[in-house]
């Protein structure tokens, strides 16, 4: 059913 | 000094009612302009940002920049104890640093007063997209009512919990979840002749992999507005916002899955 990515793949924290 | 007046059930308590079981925390950032909170599921597969501005906000009063951690189950708890005729303020002062305080005052001026501690949030805070960057790097948008977008995430979470897929292309939209006996597809044509409700926006066609549970938990806060705009893109996470009031919006980012 895919492989899940994490939302930190995405946005660098702040 | 801040202090913020709550009503139950208004946009700050449905968003925290809502990430309830997905986060522990939610990180609230306030200044004279208004307030912006964050949180961020455990998993970290989802983000859920809360912009108000002052002006929005009745009797809402910020006078410096006040970055804090709040425990969402202990706000949440307090908040449903009180009744729907309370006036709710949320306070941190400079005396009592290092906690919160929710003052409930009834009609009658009897008081309930809740106390505690902030949390250290610092790590749970992300810099999220801005509009010229879902306009750049997004290929597909579509408006649509929050009511009917509510019932689609309920439909497609209760079928399948782990696997749902959303495609755009300019003439339709198609929701897909995978369930353990069977699939569930819903389509939505383009209506020429009426945009105002639904509204499809592409550059080209998109695909895009995600959990429905997500989707789910959030498209209950998102009926507080009439209408949900869903931003897809193939590399990025699908971004879906309601507008709150004359300038404030929700915001939420579902992390997508890469297909087999």
């Amino acid at each position: 059913s895919g492989v899940q990515l994490s939302i930190k793949e995405f946005y660098r924290p702040d | 000094m801040l202090e913020l007046p709550l009503v139950k059930g208004d946009p700050f308590h449905h968003v925290m009612e809502a990430i309830l079981d997905l986060s522990d925390v939610a990180h609230v950032v306030c200044t004279t302009r208004g307030l912006n909170l964050l949180a961020v599921d455990t998993k970290h597969l989802a983000i859920v940002s809360l912009l108000f501005p002052a002006e929005d906000f009745k009797g809402y009063t910020c006078d410096e920049y006040i970055s804090i951690g709040i425990p969402i189950r202990d706000l949440v708890n307090a908040i449903r104890c009180g009744d729907d005729k309370d006036t709710i303020t949320l306070k941190v002062g400079e005396e009592n640093f290092g906690t919160i305080t929710l003052s409930f005052v009834s009609p009658e001026k009897n008081t309930v007063d809740y106390e505690f501690r902030l949390v250290d949030a610092k790590l749970e805070r992300f810099r999220l997209p801005d509009r010229h960057f879902l306009r750049s790097k997004y290929q597909g948008s579509v408006k649509m009512p929050s009511v009917e977008f509510r019932r689609i995430c309920k439909c497609l979470s209760n079928f399948g919990d782990e696997y749902g897929v959303i495609s755009v292309t300019d003439e339709d939209l198609t929701y897909f979840a995978k369930g353990t006996d069977g699939d569930v597809y819903v389509e939505y044509k383009q209506q020429e002749e009426d945009t105002t409700i639904f509204k499809i926006d592409v550059r080209e066609p998109v695909r895009l992999a995600f959990n429905p549970k997500y989707l789910n938990t959030f498209a209950k806060v998102f009926t507080l507005s009439g209408q949900v705009k869903l931003f897809l893109s193939k590399t990025h996470p699908l971004m879906v916002e309601c507008k709150i009031g004359q300038k404030g919006r929700i915001r939420c980012f579902v992390a997508p899955k890469v297909e087999p």
